[in-house]
């Protein structure tokens, strides 16, 4: 499947915030996106699963530049609704793997989470699109990940690396 | 920002399969993903967020023709793991925003979600990318969703519908 993936990223120039045991309701996620909008604040990899007991998390990743800007906003909008606890992670790398066979690739996904198993790099986030998919992993083992992604899937020549892809 | 967006995507033909409380170290993610890409089934809308005590879930979804066997997949390869819970959930849609301009317009996010809010529908998981933010709500609510998108982005004559975005 040398042709379904064109490239693999690391960005490694990101912090993750996690905003545990919001409400599961309606407006909640406009509560803490809305305000970083207005910031001016550019979120990526947002992350919310199914929610357990009427609560969920919601994660995302911003510039380093942006982290003690986006915390403020997230700390001002999680005041009013009570039980929720943030966490603010400056040591995390976003590694994905990209390209137009991806949607049409039943084994890419399975493929890249073993390549990660294979050097023992715990995935800490999953977030996809048809044509990409990234992982959260330390900032330490981005390296080594992308060089386990690009050994598996033939592209060492076509290294492709963002600071904020 | 109608620049920023190109047009609104809803997935309907699809289910939610999670798999709840899944130890988070490595290998796990492999074991689930490597038979269901033997199996050939496509998988989407891979969600995975921060782990609580050592313990993460796991979503996706498939296509309604692959739900059985894609449940079979992930219970033969749960059954080792002890206490994980597999959820299915068959009355799920994908609504999505596609567009370059998102990773570089902070407030669309922001103004997504608000969307949702204003109807009163409720976001049940969320992932993205810079071009796309994908939200996972009631398959009926999906075309009340897809309206008010258009109507807030502006994209009244550019509506695009897949029935496996
Ligand atoms: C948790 C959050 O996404 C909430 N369900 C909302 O719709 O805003
Ligand atoms: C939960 C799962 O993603 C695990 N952390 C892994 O690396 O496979």
């Amino acid at each position: 499947n040398v042709h379904a993936i064109r490239g693999v990223v690391a960005d490694k120039n990101i912090v993750k915030i996690s905003i545990l045991g919001v409400p599961d309701k309606p407006g909640v996620a406009a509560n803490f996106f809305v305000p970083l909008g207005k910031a001016r604040i550019k979120t990526d990899m947002i992350v919310q699963n199914i929610s357990h007991e009427g609560r969920s998390d919601i994660s995302f990743v911003v510039a380093q530049s942006d982290a003690r800007e986006a915390l403020r906003a997230v700390q001002q909008a999680a005041a009013p609704l009570g039980s929720v606890e943030i966490q603010f992670d400056p040591e995390i790398a976003k590694v994905s793997i990209v390209g137009g066979g991806i949607a049409s690739h039943a084994e890419v996904a399975g493929e890249m989470f073993e390549c990660f198993s294979k050097e023992k790099i715990n995935i800490e986030m999953i977030s996809t699109s048809e044509i990409k998919i990234s992982c959260a992993v330390r900032k330490q083992q981005a390296d080594q990940a992308v060089r386990a992604l690009h050994n598996h899937f033939g592209l060492q020549n076509q290294k492709l690396e963002a600071s904020r892809a």
